[in-house]
């Protein structure tokens, strides 16, 4: 899944 | 979330948290960075923009609230309440040095051009040596009040346990972050050599001393 969509780690 | 990441999280607040509490109990910032806190203030704000925007979880939004908060009111007390205690001298490390290389990385490496990705991967890189005034603070005092250690070890944990996540998450759910997983993996690298004289030094009862 590329990253990017939400950041959902702080 | 898993385990890692929790831990993590924890380790993150309790580093937060010795800090504030060993400046406000002893009045004082001594052998404490300002300009680490000053980094770690723009790397919260730079990577908790998107407070406001998107929602993930209860979680996620007290969290950010609270690391946002505490670097803010760390700041706040080492170079407003308790002035007359920091120690300038010792704290000299050019954070422009630190700041114009992750700028540069965030705009090569990035998700997408959009303006909170960017600062969110100047956040990530800026993070991974936010660590370094202060590090060389100790470096150039030669020693560490033991609070300190233990903040800096807790803090250095935070990330090493994110590293644990992100390997868990690879294998689970197939989520890889490069540029997450890449700047982790060199702030804790730059923790390691404390890391090292940390378990040989404060948990043997001694003084964190680095010897000059």
């Amino acid at each position: 899944d590329v990253e990017g969509e939400t950041h959902d780690e702080l | 979330m898993n385990l890692f990441r929790l831990m993590g999280d924890v380790s993150h607040v309790l580093a937060v948290f010795i800090l504030l509490a060993k400046i406000w109990r002893t009045r004082s910032a001594a052998g404490i960075s300002g300009r680490s806190q000053i980094l770690f203030t723009i790397v919260y704000l730079a990577r908790y923009m998107d407070l406001f925007f998107s929602f993930i979880s209860l979680y996620n939004t007290v969290m950010k609230l609270l690391f946002i908060s505490a670097s803010c009111a760390t700041v706040y007390l080492i170079y407003f309440k308790f002035r007359a205690t920091y120690d300038g001298n010792h704290d000299t490390f050019r954070i422009e040095f630190v700041l114009v290389p992750s700028l540069l990385l965030a705009f090569i490496f990035h998700y997408s051009m959009s303006f909170f990705e960017l600062a969110w991967s100047f956040s990530i890189f800026l993070e991974a040596v936010a660590i370094l005034p202060q590090l060389f603070m100790v470096t150039k005092t030669g020693e560490a009040e033991n609070i300190t250690s233990h903040y800096l070890f807790a803090l250095g944990s935070y990330r090493a346990l994110y590293i644990l996540n992100w390997i868990y998450r690879y294998y689970t759910e197939g989520h890889f972050d490069p540029i997450a997983v890449c700047a982790g993996i060199v702030q804790t690298i730059l923790y390691c050599d404390f890391f090292y004289l940390y378990v040989t030094k404060v948990l043997q009862g001694r003084k964190l001393q680095v010897l000059p």
